[in-house]
Order: structure tokens, then sequence, then C-alpha cells
């Protein structure tokens, strides 16, 4: 998970 | 299929078109309107003449710009989030290059063999300083292809997520979910190539593509890894963050 940190950050933002 | 209704079909090309054509970053018709802009002999020996490092700097910046519009494009597809977050990951990590090199058709003059790259549209001499010359050869060569099939919006946009939701990637967790999803993708890919009547072999030259993709892709690791053994700080210190993670 650490690996992919901003991967996993811009899956979990909103969608706008 | 038996499992899956024309409704369905249906209503998953209009959310796939739709989240498309909201994460696209340019619109056609903007595109069009800047498609007289082509760079001038000076500006194009500046790009050449820059050193390697700051060109490949500035192909990844504009590389990871535009696979942040495809991760939005992928969130918006329907199932996509309800896929576990390990797969989701293994599938952008694969796909999100592959979907730009798709993408690019949009972008890509045919006529002049031009992309549009940092605000004017470029030909392959522009990337010159890279030291890939076979590989932007391949990338137009592509570009140009996919442009020849002339592909609707629609289309396009079913042919990315048909080509993002790859199930036969390395590492999924559940793979017969991301399978299920690929399958409808590929059906409602077929509904929309019915209606918009399209001649029967287009599917077929569509998943021709997908192996080109996957050749240019493992090629850019390639290149990728001879410069980052030549210019390990640079990579470390100035590439952007997202890049290093899917393709470090």
């Amino acid at each position: 998970k650490e690996k992919h940190k901003i991967l996993h950050q811009l899956l979990q933002n909103s969608t706008s | 299929s038996p499992t899956v209704s024309m409704a369905e079909l249906d209503h998953q090309a209009q959310i796939i078109s739709k989240s498309h054509l909201e994460t696209c970053q340019y619109l056609r018709e903007e595109l069009q309107q800047m498609s007289w802009q082509n760079f001038l002999q000076d500006e194009v020996e500046s790009y050449q003449s820059k050193p390697r490092e700051v060109m490949w700097q500035l192909c990844a910046v504009k590389i990871t710009e535009a696979i942040q519009y495809v991760v939005e494009f992928a969130k918006r597809i329907d199932g996509f989030m309800d896929l576990c977050q390990n797969d989701q990951i293994v599938l952008l990590k694969a796909g999100s290059l592959e979907v730009v090199f798709v993408r690019m058709c949009r972008m890509f003059d045919s006529q002049n063999n031009t992309v549009y790259f940092d605000g004017k549209f470029a030909g392959p001499d522009v990337f010159k300083a890279l030291g890939c010359d076979d590989l932007i050869t391949s990338v137009f060569d592509f570009a140009k292809s996919m442009c020849s099939l002339h592909l609707s919006e629609d289309e396009l946009a079913l042919f990315s997520a048909f080509v993002l939701l790859s199930a036969d990637r390395s590492w999924l967790q559940e793979k017969l979910q991301v399978e299920k999803l690929q399958q409808k993708t590929q059906l409602a890919l077929q509904h929309v190539l019915q209606k918009n009547q399209r001649e029967d072999g287009l599917l077929n030259k569509l998943r021709c593509k997908v192996s080109a993709l996957r050749s240019l892709c493992s090629r850019h690791t390639e290149k990728l890894s001879a410069f980052r053994a030549v210019y390990p700080d640079i990579v470390g210190t100035h590439f952007p963050p997202l890049y290093k993670e899917l393709f470090g």
C-alpha cells in the first residue's frame, strides 16, 4: 500500500 | 449474451462515454482550433538542444498529467470502484499508459505527423533529445494507425475502458470480477460498433491494437531503465512521484 501511496490517494479522492 | 440485456449495454456505453468526455483532458473542438499551431524550426531546435535529462523530465511531467485524467476516467467506469483496491492499482499500473497512447490519437494530426505537446503540434524530431528515436517512431506510427480507424468518441471511450479492464494482468486478486467487467465492456463496444454501422472487422482490428499497446509500454519501461541507469538521481529527485510509482 505504501508503495502506491499517490495512486491510493487519487483513487480515494471523490470524483469532481 | 443471455446474462446482459441490451438496456444494460446501452447504460454501460453511456456511462463510459460520459466518463471519457469528462476526463479527456482536451475536447476535440479545442484541439481542432489549435491544429494550425505547429512548432517553428527554432522552437524545434530548442527542444532538440535541451539536455537529455531535461527533455525526459518534461515528457514524464506530460505523461503524468495525462495519466491523472485516466485515473479519473477509471474511477467513473461503472464497476471499477467495486473492484478490490489491489486490482484497481494493478489495472491502473499496467493500463494507464496504454490508455494515454489510445487517447493520443485524438491529439494527433495524421497529415502532418504531429501530436499536441507542450502547447503546439510537434513532429517526432521535437523528441530527439530523449535519445529514443525508435520508440518515438513507434508511438507516432501507432497514433497514425489508430487515427486511420476513425473512431468516434463513444467508440474510443469503450475501447479505452476495454484496455484498462484487461483481465489478464499479472497480480490480480479477483480476476473473475475483472473478467466480467471487461466482457461487459466488450459487449457494449460491440453493441456501439453495430449501432454506428461500423465494418465487421473493426473489433478484430482493435483487438490487434492491444498487443501493439503492450509492446509500446514495455519498450517505454526499457527506455526508462536505460535512462535511470545513467541518471538515477534525476529520476529520484526530479520526476513526478506518480510517474515513479507507476513505472519505478
